[in-house]
């Protein structure tokens, strides 16, 4: 038995996973020791940094970029608002020239060129003043690794599109069916890895917010408790653990929501060419199959955090089991289809969609 | 005749607009 497993395509690439994330893990390049300083008060926090502030009001933010194998890295800073000064082991870094020193939603990078003649060993001191300009202010900062960590993301994508693709091989799927799973894994890894959270978001401080409050206190927030919490609760609940988890592991905590939705997003490529597989073939499904593999909202969702992803998600498997219900005329698909759609519903209330739908499928599947 | 399954189903979602009617 244990030949067999050893012996098993799929196992070797979650073993090769599993090792390179263990390198990844390690490696990683982490921003610690956070302090925000306001006045004379100095505070231990954590990123990102969003508080109730005067307008014009300046304050100071100092963290330590711990970077253990002494990788190269780029450095996204995201002010709100404006970054006035920055210094990197106490040596001054003019910011002058860089026009996104007051964007506060994609911020400005500082290259690793810039960086890295002020770093002396794993540990690097930054500190940066800022001035608000109204509304809440704050900070948010990602460290980018480049090279090694962008060849590990790599052979990560890679493998699991594989190891998925295998799983379908066994099913006896068509070879250009195979070829999209491999690319179109590859390509949710490249949006997860190459964008933030903040891209292409609503609200989406507001969502962390909430999945927080739920991992803080086990509980659901009433709906006026935050100002994202009158969405349903069920996405919050069930991304709360993988908030927990990654911050176990000492990455950002959203991190780990990113990678929630990169799931979501995986499974709703599998399961929506499953159900095209058995709509449609020939050429048809080709053409259909390249649609759904690079449709661009279903890519964005990728790294985005929120309920849209669930949602789809939910949908697609709804769609599929109530379509395997008319089909084969089994109850326990149209069970499945009545959980997915309730899901749904407590998921975003766009899940009213996968309610009628349910209902046609088993009105039509019984008649 | 409806399966024990299909009756299972339409509970759930009589149940499911119960739910939101709350």
């Amino acid at each position: 038995v244990l030949k067999k497993i050893l012996g098993n395509f799929e196992f070797r690439c979650i073993v090769g996973v599993l090792a390179c994330f263990a390198f990844l893990q390690y490696g990683q390049i982490r921003v610690e020791n956070v302090i925000l300083h306001q006045g004379e008060t100095a505070e231990k926090t954590s990123l990102p940094i969003s508080r109730k502030m005067m307008q014009g009001e300046i304050f100071r933010v100092s963290f330590i970029i711990s970077n253990p194998l002494n990788l190269r890295y780029d450095l996204n800073i995201i002010p709100d608002d404006c970054a006035e000064s920055l210094t990197i082991n106490g040596a001054d870094i003019p910011l002058s020239d860089y026009s996104g020193r007051c964007n506060y939603s994609k911020g400005f990078v500082l290259a690793d060129s810039v960086t890295a003649p002020h770093r002396v060993g794993p540990r690097t001191t930054y500190e940066l003043t800022l001035k608000n300009g109204g509304g809440p202010g704050g900070i948010n900062v990602f460290p980018k690794g480049t090279g090694f960590t962008d060849a590990l993301e790599i052979v990560i994508a890679i493998l699991v599109g594989l190891a998925l693709a295998s799983l379908c091989k066994r099913r006896k799927w068509h070879s250009f069916l195979l070829f999209c799973i491999v690319f179109g894994v590859f390509l949710r890894f490249a949006m997860f890895s190459a964008l933030p959270y903040t891209q292409f978001a609503n609200d989406v401080e507001g969502h962390l917010a909430y999945i927080q409050y739920i991992a803080d206190n086990l509980a659901i927030p009433a709906a006026d408790e935050c100002w994202t919490c009158y969405h349903p609760p069920v996405y919050y609940t069930v991304a709360a653990p993988s908030l927990v988890v990654s911050g176990l592991l000492g990455f950002a905590s959203s991190a780990g929501v990113q990678l929630f939705s990169l799931a979501l997003s995986i499974l709703v490529l599998i399961c929506g060419l499953t159900l095209l597989k058995k709509l449609v073939d020939g050429k048809s499904l080709i053409v259909a199959a390249a649609l759904w593999t690079v449709w661009p909202t279903l890519l964005l969702v990728a790294p985005r955090i929120g309920n849209d992803q669930m949602f789809i998600a939910l949908h697609v498997l709804c769609l599929l089991s109530g379509f395997n219900y008319i089909r084969y005329r089994k109850g326990s698909s149209l069970v499945f289809a009545v959980v997915c759609a309730a899901l749904a519903i407590w998921t975003k209330s766009t899940g009213f969609i996968s309610l009628a739908l349910v209902i046609l499928m088993a009105v039509a599947g019984y008649l | 005749a409806p399966s024990k399954t299909e009756i299972i189903s339409w509970v759930l979602l009589l149940l499911v607009f119960v739910g939101l009617a709350f």
